[in-house]
């Protein structure tokens, strides 16, 4: 399975459309592999953005550097997957 | 599970787990529940409908979920919509004033090689499993492979991306399955394809901002749709047309369903408060599926009152 240990969910809220515009930048830039869980559409609507743990940094340093505002929706989207994964597993379990 | 009865809803199964759900669901309902094939997905996989009738040559109501296939919430959603549905024929007087007039038919796992790759190998995936030649990237994305403004704004030409089209409208067969038997019914009235997790309810179109001739219409259901599904949990959701309401989408299912002639065509975005994405806990589902039937079941009287 591929491993999501250390990747993160940025939640952005673009505040005028000079921000969407630069979030939007964020999906011809290939190397940073960002995978957009909601797209950039328009002024106060939140973007959610999956980021590798490698480009993190660099994600961040772009949004602050712009003035973007972010939080983190995902600390760690493995652990995340984990649990659900030991779950499914335990209800296996339960129902044999 | 040995029956639908002692099926667990609240947690999320593999694509095996789910088929047998539908056989036993089949087995335990015979004068109500019929399972139909309509065709295969590029790994060889069954793409199974199932079809809720009490009678012949009837119109009928499509809803799909987990076309994209790590959204998983969704084919949970729709397990839960199949024992609903066979649960309470006989017992709630609207569904059965429905299905004693109109079919239901349900496609619980649209893209059934992208759900088993999720399940396998990347939780994350999103497309179909097709290749692409000329490209180290495998997949399309089947809610831009339709043939309504295929091809243009809101898509990708690249099959690197999430968004890619494809190499043709209706060439991924997980979407060219639907669109024979959409034509080959002839009467499905309304259609309903579910996603998640923004919240919205949304309706054509999503490749032009040209209004259709229905807005008012649709937009008044679906007004009434997502004030049932809030009156449950309170569950905040938008609604309106794709392109206003999220973005300008080209190739997206229901467009090419209203534009086939299915007038009452939505698309729904299931819930997520903010915080799982698509890793929804699995303690969620029900009470998703819960609200989310709310607004189906709106969605479906409406259609069968309105027959036209």
């Amino acid at each position: 399975m591929e491993n999501y240990s250390g990747q993160q969910v940025l939640r952005i809220f673009p505040t005028d459309e000079d921000q969407v515009n630069l979030v939007r930048a964020l999906e011809d830039l290939e190397h940073l592999q960002i995978d957009f869980w909601t797209s950039p559409t328009k002024v106060l609507l939140p973007i959610d953005i999956r980021v590798s743990f490698r480009n993190l940094q660099s994600v961040k340093v772009y949004l602050e550097s712009n003035n973007i505002q972010y939080s983190i929706m995902i600390h760690d989207v493995q652990s995340l997957l984990d649990e659900e994964q030991n779950e499914m597993r335990r209800n296996r379990a339960t129902e044999n | 599970a040995r029956s639908t009865d002692s099926f667990n809803y609240a947690t999320y199964h593999t694509f095996d787990e789910i088929n047998a759900f539908i056989d036993n669901l089949v087995n335990e309902n015979p004068n109500l529940v019929s399972k139909i094939q309509i065709g295969s997905s590029y790994e060889g996989r069954p793409l199974n409908v199932l079809k809720f009738s009490t009678g012949p040559n009837r119109p009928a109501f499509w809803i799909d979920t987990g076309i994209h296939s790590r959204e998983w919430v969704t084919q949970a959603s729709g397990i839960w919509f199949a024992k609903k549905i066979a649960t309470d024929y006989g017992k709630d007087a609207s569904l059965t004033n429905t299905l004693n007039n109109i079919d239901i038919l349900l496609e619980i796992v649209t893209n059934p090689d992208g759900y088993v790759y999720t399940h396998k190998s990347d939780r994350m995936w999103r497309k179909t499993r097709s290749p692409n030649s000329g490209s180290l990237c495998v997949g399309t994305d089947p809610n831009r492979n339709w043939d309504a403004g295929f091809g243009g704004p809101g898509s990708s030409s690249n099959p690197c991306t999430e968004t890619y089209r494809g190499r043709a409208a209706h060439s991924e067969p997980e979407v060219k399955a639907i669109v024979d038997f959409v034509k080959s019914h002839g009467n499905i009235k309304g259609f309903v394809s579910i996603h998640s997790y923004s919240q919205m309810l949304l309706f054509p179109y999503g490749y032009t901002t040209a209004r259709t001739p229905d807005h008012n219409e649709l937009n008044t259901v679906s007004r009434n749709a997502v004030n049932a599904l809030a009156s449950l949990y309170g569950t905040s959701y938008t609604y309106g047309s794709i392109i206003a309401t999220i973005y300008q989408a080209s190739g997206g299912t229901i467009d090419w369903t209203y534009n086939q002639g299915i007038k009452y065509s939505y698309s729904f975005e299931l819930r997520d408060t903010g915080r799982y994405g698509f890793a929804l806990p699995a303690n969620q589902i029900i009470p998703t599926a819960e609200e989310t039937w709310l607004a189906l079941t709106k969605l479906i009287e409406h259609t069968r009152d309105n027959l036209y």
